[in-house]
């Protein structure tokens, strides 16, 4: 039925609202996509459905351009943040053994003092990704270990400095109160910092995408967004509201669990994805 | 909100005078997608709709001076039945220790979980042993064991470099040997569709004789729910479900497409990152939350 050309009939018309749909697109992005292919194959009458529908997704999440790069800034800081176990720590290693290949002086910096056994992990990462690592003096509150761990950064003339936060759920005001917290500490430090704050997705996440990205948002800016364990059978639908409402572009995706399982956003590969 | 969406629905319904299948099926497509919006899987969202559809068209309905506060009521009830109603509680079994097999996708909160079961069950006077069978994931054995001290419960690590069979075997022999009531076996996270992991998970099942798998999942899932569920409970079997960070605001329509994929009972709720954050599943206020 995807493969459909000219006049769309209802069974058609269906099974591609349940393609999206299954990718989470959601019903609103789903109808908003569907109603936007149908113009473009009236006004193109040799496109088929779905490629109509892969170029619309491809056009809206290509929309704003963005790169997981480092600017001009020294140190350039980013932050990884997000909602509890979605892959931000798995990341952060990741990210930091792609800039250390790339012959950049790669900090990362153990932001999350509550979880059980936070720090420990990302020292493996570390390790695996040959960067130096930052953690917490005893009982030292995140703020405090983000101040460390820039003021370690200067001092030793790093490139890149990789923030990593403790997961937290947007609706726990608290919790967001500490990022709007860890967001002033860098600007202190490092004016103009964060100069990248990523917010982590979960490829299986559901509509609560939008609210996620919304409360994040207000906390502290959000510059991109990535999707991770792309590896699975989600899809990641989820962005294509927050692309489409936030204007927030996707600059990573995570595709596994080993220190090379990530590649920088690909909108056309995406909107192929969602309909395969 | 599905409620208001619901009330939407009833006072057009009520306000279009002669009442017919046809207008009760066109705010039938609003019902459906509201429940989309919810996180209710297409095929679930379909065949409740169905249902509701089947009951509304009847004289129940038809004959209502409040249609459309009937069809709001049935929605409710079918949404609540799916959910199931009896509170099912975790089945010990006549052999000690009783053992509880974790399973599920990367990250849904599987180790958490077994600290919370752990501090659960001691409250009720049990002695529980934790042990984790995660050889993959970077410090995973180490947060148990922090987990298991805050929850006081046992814990048993095995030597360096052991299989996650052997980890098994081993907490099993361990939990009998040290008379324990029950052992709760971590397990790594894990795609479904990775075939050497779901082999593993086998494995592990079959090594720690467990009584119980019980699959745990984040709350915010989204459609992804049936496919997973569905995956866990034919391969390796699923006894029970576990829904986590339900804290949030996600509205948690995966809990019914983990119930009607699966069968099983929801046990559990995820409420908190500390050890406290564990509630007992209550069908009528997870259908009131995925109605809004
Ligand atoms: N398959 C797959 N698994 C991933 C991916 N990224 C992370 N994971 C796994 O997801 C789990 C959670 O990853 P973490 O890095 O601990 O997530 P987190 O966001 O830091 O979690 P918290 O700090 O507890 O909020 C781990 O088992 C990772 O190995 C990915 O792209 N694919
Ligand atoms: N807010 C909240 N956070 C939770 C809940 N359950 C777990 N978490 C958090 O979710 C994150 C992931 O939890 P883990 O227990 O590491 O998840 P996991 O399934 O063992 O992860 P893997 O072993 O990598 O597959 C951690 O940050 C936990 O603190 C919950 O009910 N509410
Ligand atoms: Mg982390
Ligand atoms: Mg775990």
């Amino acid at each position: 039925a995807l493969g459909r050309r000219g006049a769309i009939d209802e069974a058609t018309r269906a099974a591609l609202e349940e393609a999206l749909l299954a990718a989470d697109a959601g019903p609103a992005a789903a109808e908003r996509l569907m109603d936007e292919a149908e113009r473009r194959m009236r006004a193109d009458p040799a496109l088929d459905l779905r490629h109509a529908l892969e170029r619309g997704v491809a056009q809206l999440m290509g929309a704003t351009r963005a790169r997981f790069t480092p600017g001009a800034e020294r140190p350039w800081v980013a932050l990884l943040v997000g909602v509890n176990g979605v892959g931000k720590t798995t990341l952060a290693g990741k990210l930091a053994a792609g800039f250390a290949r790339d012959g950049r002086s790669t900090l990362l910096v153990a932001a999350d003092t509550f979880r059980a056994a936070a720090t420990e992990q990302l020292e493996v990462w570390a390790s695996r990704a040959g960067v130096e690592l930052v953690r917490a003096r005893d009982g030292a509150d995140p703020a405090a270990v983000v101040h460390d761990g820039l003021s370690a950064a200067l001092a030793r003339g790093h490139e890149v400095v990789l923030v990593d936060t403790a997961g937290r759920l947007h609706t726990k005001r608290n919790l967001m109160a500490e990022l709007e917290k860890v967001g002033r500490v860098c600007a202190r430090l490092v004016p103009g910092s964060p100069h990248h704050v990523l917010l982590v997705l979960d490829a299986t996440l559901g509509q609560n995408g939008l609210q996620q990205a919304r409360e994040f948002q207000r906390a502290t800016p959000i510059t991109s967004l990535a999707i991770t364990k792309l590896d699975g059978t989600a899809r990641g639908g989820a962005v294509l509201a927050i692309a489409d409402q936030l204007k927030l572009p996707v600059s990573v995706v995570g595709l596994g669990e080993g220190l090379d399982d990530w590649q920088p956003f690909d909108p056309e590969a995406f909107a192929r994805g969602l309909f395969e | 909100a599905l409620t208001d969406r619901l009330q939407g629905i009833a006072k057009r319904l009520t306000g279009q005078g002669k009442l017919t299948p046809e207008n009760i099926r066109e705010s039938l497509r609003d019902v459906r997608r509201a429940l989309l919006e919810a996180d209710v899987e297409v095929a679930v969202a379909r065949d409740l709709v169905a249902r509701v559809e089947a009951r509304a068209v009847g004289d129940e309905v038809l004959r209502s001076l409040t249609p459309g506060q009937q069809v709001v009521g049935i929605v409710r009830e079918e949404l609540e039945s799916l959910l199931g109603h009896a509170p099912v509680t975790l089945a010990g079994s006549p052999h000690v220790p009783t053992v509880v097999l974790l399973a599920g996708l990367q990250g849904s909160g599987k180790t958490t979980f077994a600290g919370k079961l752990a501090r659960w069950l001691g409250g009720r006077d049990k002695r529980v042993m934790l042990a984790s069978a995660d050889v993959h994931r970077p410090a995973a054995i180490d947060q148990l064991a922090r987990l298991a001290g805050m929850a006081e419960a046992g814990f048993w690590r095995a030597p360096e470099g052991a299989a996650p069979e052997a980890i098994a075997g081993g907490a099993l022999d361990e939990a009998r040997r040290r008379g324990f009531d029950f052992l709760v076996l971590d397990s790594a996270g894990r795609l479904q569709i990775d075939e050497p992991m779901m082999a593993e998970l086998e494995t592990l099942r079959r090594a720690s004789r467990a009584h119980q798998v019980l699959l745990v999942m984040d709350g915010m899932t989204g459609q992804e729910a049936v496919r997973v569920g569905r995956a866990f409970a034919g391969r390796v079997g699923v006894d029970g479900l576990v829904l986590t960070k339900m804290d949030g605001d996600a509205r948690g329509g995966a809990a019914l497409s983990l119930r009607q994929a699966t069968g099983k009972p929801i046990l559990f709720l995820g409420v908190g990152e500390k050890l406290d954050g564990l509630e007992a599943f209550d069908a009528a206020r997870i259908a009131g939350r995925i109605l809004g």
